[in-house]
């Protein structure tokens, strides 16, 4: 089953929202693991991790094994390899080489088996965090908020994926691309969604994840939208996205 | 007069918004130069500047002078240096030793004296481009998001700060932590300013940014939130911010 890196370089468009939920969704059926990339460790704290012991860092490093650092979740069916701070200084640390880009693939090996689902949320930038998660990955899903930087720097998304592709992980695909914090109420949201439809086609998923407040509420608890409140919009949405996730996944 | 720059780590925080339209206030009575930092090339774009020839991509590597890539914009005394997607090489490109993270600093020596304000823009990482950002500034602008994530990272971007400042720039201060995307109907918002306002007290500013989708539109017309809705409640408040600024920067 595949590994879903989830990218973007923009900031704040709802990489980790979209991690966290979707993971929580595909762990009601599925065995699902969240690898957290991101230095500033949202998705781990998003889930009620705080200052775990073993991260990507020391993984990264190769100083102990991704099972070592695997930990369980407050969801059943859902694991984490979480982040911390020092992950800042893998950016740094690792050198742009084509071997060391392929670390994280190499440290998921041994645990792939165990999961149907591996889903990684990556910082918003094109270091060597993301380019490892693009590595690792079959497939990825782009979140794009539906306001006007974000569209703006979709091209760019899409051109550092095909670069990837030609040089590191041939295999890469594109899963699909994801609208999020859709504002029913505003134009802007309605003009980027019919903008993106009309240049990616069936590429952007049909399920868009609205604005919803619940959604922004929930880390603070530690919980998925699915334990803070299962049945508001964002919780409907991330349940849909799941489903269709499933679809791609299976038909490519 | 100085200079001033507007980091956080976290993405999507509202750094582009605040420089563009902030830089746009003060450029009512003052003469501004906005430095864009970020390879995403946002707040060179929400000024209507597309693929510039010569940018601080060229000038970082000494290529060319800061003069010779400074272009008008379309507002009255504010000036750009702007940026393009190369700049993501930079991240890479420019080791992180000590004499590097100067560069942007001794490039901004000559043109300092034409302007009474330089505003800086950087992109959402801890990489060289921010870091130099930092070491270019007199002060730093902080703008936090008034959503846990954003909360929960201002610990790590003070972290920086002290060490930016102990090592590489012992004149840095924090001019302020400015509350962004303020949004009055949801408790979150108010949660978080009452949190960082026990932390921080006067660290942050009494302006608060309202979530306002006109700030969202502007940047698709190339505009200030000054030409596109004068009388929006976001172009009060980035004026009242620049008035809150100008007296920071004085009594500091
Ligand atoms: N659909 C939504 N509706 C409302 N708020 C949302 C939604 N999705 C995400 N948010 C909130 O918006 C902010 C940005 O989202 P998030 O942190 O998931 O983005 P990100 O792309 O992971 O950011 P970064 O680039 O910093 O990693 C967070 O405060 C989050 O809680
Ligand atoms: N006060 C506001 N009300 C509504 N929308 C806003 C506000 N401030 C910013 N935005 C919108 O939110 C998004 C994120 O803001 P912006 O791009 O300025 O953040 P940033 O911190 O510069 O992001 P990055 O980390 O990618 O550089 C943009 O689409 C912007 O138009
Ligand atoms: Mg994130
Ligand atoms: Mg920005």
């Amino acid at each position: 089953m595949p590994i879903i890196g989830v990218i973007n370089e923009k900031g704040g468009v709802g990489k980790t929202t979209t991690v966290i939920n979707l993971a929580a969704a595909l762990a009601k059926q599925h065995k699902v693991l969240l690898v957290d990339l991101d230095p500033q460790a949202n998705a781990s704290s998003g889930l009620g991790l705080i200052l775990p012991e073993n991260t990507t860092y020391e993984v990264l490093k190769g100083e102990i094994s991704a099972r070592q650092a695997i930990v369980d979740s407050n969801i059943n069916n859902l694991k984490i390899l979480p982040a911390s701070t020092e992950l800042a200084g893998a950016n740094v640390d690792i050198k742009s080489t084509a071997e060391n880009m392929k670390i994280l693939s190499k440290a998921l090996i041994a645990v792939r088996p165990q999961f149907d689902f591996i889903i990684l949320d990556s910082p918003p930038s094109k270091g060597a965090l993301t380019i490892n998660a693009m590595v690792a990955a079959d497939y990825l899903l782009i979140p794009l908020q539906t306001e006007y930087y974000a569209l703006e720097g979709i091209a760019s998304v899409i051109d550092t994926i095909k670069r990837v592709r030609a040089s590191l992980n041939p295999k890469l695909d594109i899963l699909g691309i994801l609208l999020t914090m859709f504002d029913v109420r505003t134009n802007l949201s309605q003009q980027v969604e019919e903008n993106v439809r009309e240049h990616f086609g069936d590429m952007v998923f049909r399920t868009i994840i609205p604005r919803s407040i619940r959604l922004a509420e929930a880390p603070s608890y530690g919980q998925s939208i699915f334990e803070f409140a299962p049945s508001s919009s964002g919780a409907l949405a991330y349940k849909q996205l799941a489903r269709e996730v499933i679809k791609r996944a299976r038909e490519a």
